[in-house]
């Protein structure tokens, strides 16, 4: 109908930065997560 | 509170690093006082007498999951390192590791112009522009400092399976690492002069 | 005239969808059990004075019960009929997470599609919230308990690293 179908490519571009996207959310995460001995004033800092 | 942090994450960080940094002082001032020179007593007496100053402490084993759990398997994936090491190709790494994240990886001081840096090991809870901020665990307490990035060399190394020892170890000039770590992820970095490294030959 | 492209999109490491409810084995086994052990038994009963085990069948009741410590460590059934189109989705999103925090062991069953229509004498959004003390039948009990999977959250128990999911999205622009 008028596209032009192309293949799906086999590499993604900036592949690194989805790497650090994925391990800085991951790491927000772990960070503000209440941690047993963990100091409490410090969650809004992570 | 978190409206309030994320306004000013800046001023945050810094009271929460001179926070720490103040605790830390009188926390050996009381240990020097009252002659305590192990671990555990100074924790009891502190969690006792001051719970105050304990609270304010920083800890490092809070912050080991994140460079074992996190970081470790962040950079391996980056780097595409899997158990067999024959496969890593070692100018693409330096061009991966160049635009990395820094946050979290354990990092050791190697060479450095001022003498007192060398050998400091810790974790990196923030990669700023100038400076790498690193938790270090220390004989009597857990400290926070603050490491220049100029005139100073780093190590990591990233260990290639559980089983032996066998590691990847690289080292970050920190002359040339003196971006913010955002910069850095689109920077493509080029050979400069370096006359302002020669400590890096010298000693 | 236009052209196909992909365009790269990183999965968020932490949406647990799939198991956001946990999974039934056997559901319709549980279903025949909650009517025949349950509903049928509440069916009869006028007020809810009569009911013979404690039971909360209200949305602020079921809150209330799950996030305070009532210092009781009984067991604790949450049934939903979560996917019929009369429960608004408000109710259900917080649901799974309510109950991985609750202080006590909450197993939470979702049930069929149309089960609602069973619930409406009981519960008007098919919630029903069972405290398990020896009053409840324990073959039925047991019977929940191994054909529903335990609650999940993967980045609220230990911390591991979830590697990078990034998956292409077909889409088109104009040549």
């Amino acid at each position: 109908n008028g596209v032009l179908i192309v293949p799906p490519p086999r590499t993604i571009a900036n592949q690194d930065h989805f790497h650090r996207l994925n391990y800085l959310y991951q790491l927000s995460a772990y960070q503000t997560k209440p941690r047993a001995g963990a100091v409490k004033g410090h969650t809004p800092l992570a | 509170n978190y409206q309030r942090v994320n306004k000013n994450s800046k001023i945050a960080l810094r009271e929460f690093i001179n926070s720490c940094k103040k605790s830390t002082q009188k926390c050996l001032k009381l240990a020097h006082e009252n002659k305590i020179t192990d671990r555990e007593n100074l924790s009891s007496y502190l969690e006792k007498d001051h719970p105050a100053i304990y609270e304010a402490l920083p800890q490092y084993d809070g912050f080991v999951p994140m460079y074992k759990e996190l970081w470790l398997n962040y950079i391996k994936e980056l780097l595409s390192i899997t158990n067999s090491i024959k496969t890593l190709n070692g100018s693409s790494a330096l061009l991966k590791l160049s635009m990395a994240d820094y946050n979290g990886a354990l990092l050791r001081v190697t060479k450095s112009k001022n003498k007192s840096l060398r050998g400091i090991q810790g974790i990196v809870i923030w990669d700023s522009q100038k400076f790498f901020i690193l938790i270090v665990k220390g004989h009597l307490i857990d400290e926070i400092k603050c490491i220049p990035k100029k005139g100073t060399v780093f190590q990591f190394e990233i260990p290639l399976s559980d089983t032996d020892d066998s590691a990847l170890r690289y080292s970050i000039l920190g002359d040339r690492f003196k971006y913010r770590s955002v910069d850095r992820a689109g920077r493509k970095f080029k050979s400069r002069r370096c006359d302002d490294m020669l400590y890096y030959i010298q000693n | 005239k236009r052209r196909q492209v992909y365009k790269p999109v990183l999965d968020n490491p932490f949406t647990n969808e799939a198991h956001l409810w946990p999974h039934v084995h056997d559901q319709p086994l549980i279903w025949q059990l909650v009517q025949s052990s349950i509903l049928n038994k509440l069916a009869h009963m006028q007020s809810k004075e009569e009911y013979p085990w404690e039971l909360y069948t209200d949305f602020n009741d079921i809150v209330q019960y799950l996030s305070s410590d009532r210092g009781n460590s009984d067991p604790v059934y949450l049934f939903v009929c979560n996917k019929d189109p009369g429960v608004p989705l408000v109710l259900l999103q917080q649901i799974p997470l309510l109950c991985y925090m609750a202080p006590m062991a909450v197993k939470l069953v979702q049930l069929p599609r149309s089960a609602l229509a069973a619930f409406k004498t009981v519960s008007k959004y098919g919630l029903l919230l069972l405290r398990c003390d020896d009053r409840v039948d324990r073959k039925f009990v047991s019977q929940v308990d191994k054909n529903v999977d335990p609650l999940q959250f993967p980045w609220l128990s230990a911390v591991k690293y979830q590697p990078t999911a990034v998956k292409l999205l077909k889409t088109t622009v104009p040549i």
